[in-house]
């Protein structure tokens, strides 16, 4: 554990309770995908497999159950609770491809061609673009609420203060995981535009508006 | 998948 990886996991969490009080507080879920959401619960059921058999670490486990569980409960209150708020029209990305992409891409890449080394490979890149239904909404209303853009922001930093992570500890412990680093930076890459219209409006206070 | 590494993180 270095500081990179716990910023980056605090992170994370911190983006769950902002989606979950953007819901509570507006009493609505307009603005976020479904699409995406449930993308993450396959993300997360997918990599986290290894809950079945171990070896449980305390810190990891107590994540992976709350990744799965909040996962689960944001597609729940989309679903039933707050239904009525959800844009169904305008988040109509076709996730077949991302699905696809990224299952060739794990069958290609993993550490072994086992069941579960292929789901977690399968998982990573398939988190790396999972955003992508939630930024293609963006794009489609062309606003949003500020703590939908904190909740999304506070997402995309996650992964990217992996990525000073994974440097820290090639440098210190000599360890590479190519395929969550890979992953990882396209990940990143992927939020870019996103970041930049966070960092040049909603940090100075602007609506997160984009060109017309 | 434990023979070549353990995945360590989330």
């Amino acid at each position: 554990m270095n500081i990179f990886r716990l910023l980056g996991d605090l992170s994370h969490l911190a983006s769950i309770f902002i989606l979950l009080h953007k819901i509570r507080t507006t009493k609505s879920c307009a603005g976020i995908s479904f699409r995406s959401q449930a993308l993450y619960v396959l993300v997360y059921l997918t990599r986290y497999l290894d809950l079945l058999w171990g070896p449980w670490l305390l810190y990891n486990t107590v994540m992976k159950l709350f990744f799965i569980g909040s996962s689960v409960y944001v597609l729940y209150l989309m679903k039933f609770d707050y239904k009525p708020s959800h844009d169904m029209g305008l988040d109509n990305f076709k996730v077949e491809y991302l699905i696809g992409g990224s299952f060739v891409m794990a069958l290609l890449f993993n550490l072994a061609f086992t069941f579960d080394e292929v789901m977690w490979s399968f998982s990573l890149w398939l988190e790396s673009v999972a955003i992508l239904p939630q930024l293609f909404l963006l794009q489609r209303t062309g606003e949003a609420e500020t703590i939908t853009t904190h909740y999304i922001f506070a997402l995309g930093a996650y992964r990217a203060l992996y990525i000073p992570n994974w440097l820290y500890r090639w440098v210190m412990e000599g360890r590479v995981e190519f395929i969550a680093v890979f992953a990882g930076i396209i990940q990143t890459i992927v939020y870019a535009d996103f970041f930049y219209v966070y960092f040049t409006k909603v940090i100075q206070g602007q609506k997160f508006e984009l060109p017309a | 998948s434990a023979a070549l590494e353990t995945h360590d993180e989330l």
